[in-house]
This record gives structure tokens, C-alpha cells and sequence, in this order.
């Protein structure tokens, strides 16, 4: 405690509550409990960017395929 | 289709992983993917190498990211054997790609399918039973305070970036919901898992779908 690092990481902390607040708003305002919740874990103390620079990496590649598949009239009309 | 169905409860999807500080998501998502659809198929559950994939797969670009075809395109083209995961261990970095002699032993895939269920959660549903666990792209930004309970809400598709492993889901209650493995350890989400609604294509879940074939 003290140290640049700490209040660093504590701002950080910080904003996650902020986040926390509004992401659970959405909880709290459902009707069912099975809403998912949000708070404190082990990325509570990285800023947004670098989660997603570090954790969120893959992504499909424009030339690749993915078979578009249509929704039949006999599963809808099931 | 049945109301619920979990991979789990046939005892063939293998531990929570975790990536640590390795972008390779797309790496444990398609490991997963391979280690279940083998089980399946009778064999004994085995963990199998992800560093391999990470170092070997030359089309990805290891710890700093990759994509889930490319890696299964890569396993069916070169019929790479994938290593038991004690043989190669996982290191959260990139190295260099070691080669073992066609005698050790392994497992290679016969194929790999792509689809995209973004209007069809219900065909989603038919290939989990029928091929395996399913390797997906999602738009997990939101993922970074999740505790449990089921996303419904901020996650949109369209912005893939994480990559994660389908194994079941569940129809039962007020809100149907896919089950999902993640790779970033067990005390992340609901002891490494995050649900997620079903038919909405919520977090983009049904967009980039790919599984191998054993």
C-alpha cells in the first residue's frame, strides 16, 4: 500500500466496481434469477484494453468458410 | 432432442484449462474439441497437447492468437498426430515445433466441419449430440467480471475474439441456456464454465461453429 503500483491498481479496482454496478443492473431488474452475475474476480485489476489485448485473440479468418445454414420450414413449423 | 444434454455426464470432456497469459484460446478450444470427439468414439479421455498446436500449427500465430479452422485445417492436412499433453507440455509461450516419430503415439482427426447457426441454434443443438463438443468464436469483452448465471444481456455478436468450447446445454428451466468450457482456469465464471441464452445468438455463440471429425 503506498506504492504508484497499488493506487494503480486500486483505481483500477476502482472502475471494475463501476462496471460491476451496471452489469448487474440488468440482474436486478429481470424477473429470474438465473441472470448472470458480475463482480470481483481475478481480472478485477486490469484495465479493459489489456484484457482483451492478452485474453481475446482469436478471431475467424475473412477467407475461411462457415456453412451458412437455413432454418427449415419443418423445424420451424415442429 | 432431449431437454438437456451435457458431454459431461458421459465423462468425456477433459478439466477446465487454464491459458494464463497465452492468447491461444483458439488452441485449447480445438484441443478440447479433439480430446472429447475421441473419447467419444470409445477411446480412453486423454489430455492431449496443446503446445503442439500453439507451436506447430504455422497458419496461427501461437500465443498471440489464431483461428479455429485454421488449426483444424492445419491437424487434417498434415494428419498431425497430437501428443498426450505430458509429453508436451504447456508452457504459456511460444516455442519452437517438435516432431516425434510416426511410432509415437497420437491422435489425428479425418476432417473438420464449419458452419454458421446464427439463425439456427437448433442445428447448433443436432451436431453437439451428433459429432462432439464444438469449437466456437465468441465476442467475450464482457467475460471480464462474470461470476455465473446466464448471460442474456450486453454480449453481442459480430465482434468475434475468444474462442471456447461448446460441451452441452440446457432447456429445462425459464431460460435454456448452451454450456460452455472456457480456458481461463476454474476459479473464473462458474468454476471455469459460462452459460449463455439460447436462440439469440447472444455473444455471437452460433456464428463461427467448427468441430473435427474422428
Amino acid at each position: 500500500p503506498g506504492s504508484q503500483i497499488f493506487q494503480e491498481k486500486y483505481q483500477l479496482y476502482l472502475k471494475s466496481l463501476e462496471r460491476h454496478k451496471y452489469l448487474n443492473s440488468f440482474a436486478y431488474s429481470s424477473s429470474t434469477s438465473m441472470d448472470a452475475h458480475y463482480g470481483i474476480n481475478q481480472f478485477s485489476d486490469l484495465p479493459v484494453d489489456e484484457f482483451i489485448s492478452t485474453y481475446l485473440k482469436s478471431y475467424p479468418r475473412r477467407y475461411q468458410t462457415y456453412v451458412k445454414t437455413i432454418k427449415s420450414s419443418t423445424s420451424e413449423g415442429s | 432432442l432431449p431437454l438437456r444434454f451435457d458431454w459431461r455426464d458421459k465423462n468425456v470432456v477433459m478439466r477446465v484449462k487454464n491459458q494464463m497469459n497465452c492468447g491461444a484460446c483458439w488452441a485449447f478450444s480445438v484441443v478440447g474439441a479433439v480430446e472429447s470427439a475421441y473419447a467419444i468414439k470409445g477411446h480412453q479421455p486423454l489430455e492431449l497437447s496443446v503446445q503442439q498446436v500453439i507451436d506447430c500449427s504455422y497458419m496461427d500465430g501461437g500465443c498471440n492468437g489464431g483461428s479455429t479452422v485454421s488449426a483444424l485445417k492445419w491437424l487434417n492436412q498434415t494428419q498431425t498426430k497430437l501428443v498426450h499433453a505430458s509429453e508436451y507440455a504447456f508452457k504459456a509461450k511460444d516455442g519452437f515445433c517438435h516432431y516425434f516419430p510416426c511410432t509415437e503415439f497420437g491422435v489425428s482427426i479425418k476432417g473438420y466441419e464449419a458452419y454458421d447457426f446464427s439463425y439456427c441454434e437448433e442445428e447448433m443443438m443436432k451436431n453437439l449430440i451428433n459429432f462432439g463438443p464444438l469449437a466456437v468464436i465468441v465476442d467475450a469483452v464482457s467475460w471480464q467480471d462474470y461470476l455465473g448465471g446466464v448471460i442474456q444481456h450486453h454480449c453481442s455478436s459480430g465482434h468475434p475474439n475468444h474462442a471456447v468450447l461448446v460441451i452441452g446445454y440446457d432447456k429445462t428451466g425459464d431460460i435454456p441456456y448452451w454450456i460452455v468450457q472456457n480456458s481461463w482456469g476454474t476459479l473464473w465464471g462458474a468454476e471455469g464454465y459460462v452459460f449463455i441464452k439460447m436462440g439469440e445468438n447472444i455473444c455471437g455463440i452460433a456464428d463461427f461453429v467448427s468441430f473435427p471429425l474422428m
